[in-house]
């Protein structure tokens, strides 16, 4: 399919297996075809993606195709972030990155792990205020939820049936904990993690000897060690 | 284009490996 009918049909409200097999095959043409492709298709079809993902995410009971679809979707978006144009796009308007911080869910491990690992990109590409708007993003979609901000982060870090979500997890901690330039922020952030149940965690993840975790971890320390000699 | 691709999968990386973080420390 050229761009245009990817826009097309995605406009045309399909939905459930029809849906499937179009963003499957949306994200084979995401990865595979060069960039102007995916610029014409950015232009109008970023939009319908997110809100193919706001209703996934509107809807008060999933069904096991909606998950499909969802995760599908963040596959997607992940492909058209591969290049400068789609990560300005997607940087530069706010809706995608609180509908990314909605989807994050510690019940979805595979979906939530993508999704985690895209904020950590997000997080260090250097954007000008995109700390404050990935928090306020988080913030919001937890307050929906009535829960503490950094709470699903630390519940996909206590599933240790899924090692690769600990792994992106604990990246996604630093690569927050490390952004602010003050100090005082740092550690406000980084208490807040400990506070939330990421203290009680540490000796049950390094324990795990896992080279991928260990890198992780070994950043964590080293970062609150240098915050702490600074203070 | 080859320039403007692959931008994700490099941070990805850099997380990965830790060089992210220390770079950010320098």
């Amino acid at each position: 399919l050229s761009s245009q009918e990817y826009v097309h049909e995605l406009r045309s409200g399909i939905s459930d297996e029809k849906l499937l097999n179009c963003l499957e095959s949306l994200r084979v043409s995401l990865t595979s075809n060069p960039v102007s492709w995916v610029n014409n298709f950015g232009h109008e079809g970023l939009g319908l993606l997110l809100d193919v993902l706001e209703k996934l995410l509107d809807k008060k009971q999933q069904e096991n195709i909606d998950k499909k679809n969802q995760y599908k979707l963040i596959q997607c978006l992940k492909a058209f972030m591969n290049n400068k144009f789609g990560l300005q796009r997607i940087l530069g308007d706010e809706r995608s990155l609180l509908l990314l911080a909605r989807a994050v869910d510690p019940k979805q491990p595979n979906m939530m792990t993508e999704i985690v690992k895209i904020l950590s990109a997000i997080c260090i590409v250097g954007e000008e205020n995109i700390l404050d708007k990935l928090l306020g993003a988080i913030t919001t979609a937890a307050e929906r939820n009535n829960r503490e901000r950094f709470s699903p982060i630390v519940e996909g870090l206590e599933n240790h049936e899924a090692l690769q979500l600990q792994v992106a997890c604990m990246q996604f901690i630093n690569a927050l904990v490390t952004s602010p330039y003050e100090l005082d922020f740092r550690i406000h952030l980084r208490n807040e993690f400990l506070r939330s149940g990421l203290k009680t965690m540490l000796p049950d993840l390094k324990e795990k000897e896992n080279d991928e975790l260990d890198i992780q971890l070994k950043v964590f320390d080293e970062n609150k060690e240098d915050d702490l000699t600074e203070l | 284009e080859g320039d403007e691709t692959g931008v994700m999968d490099n941070l990805l990386e850099a997380l990965q490996s830790g060089a992210a973080f220390r770079d950010r420390r320098k």
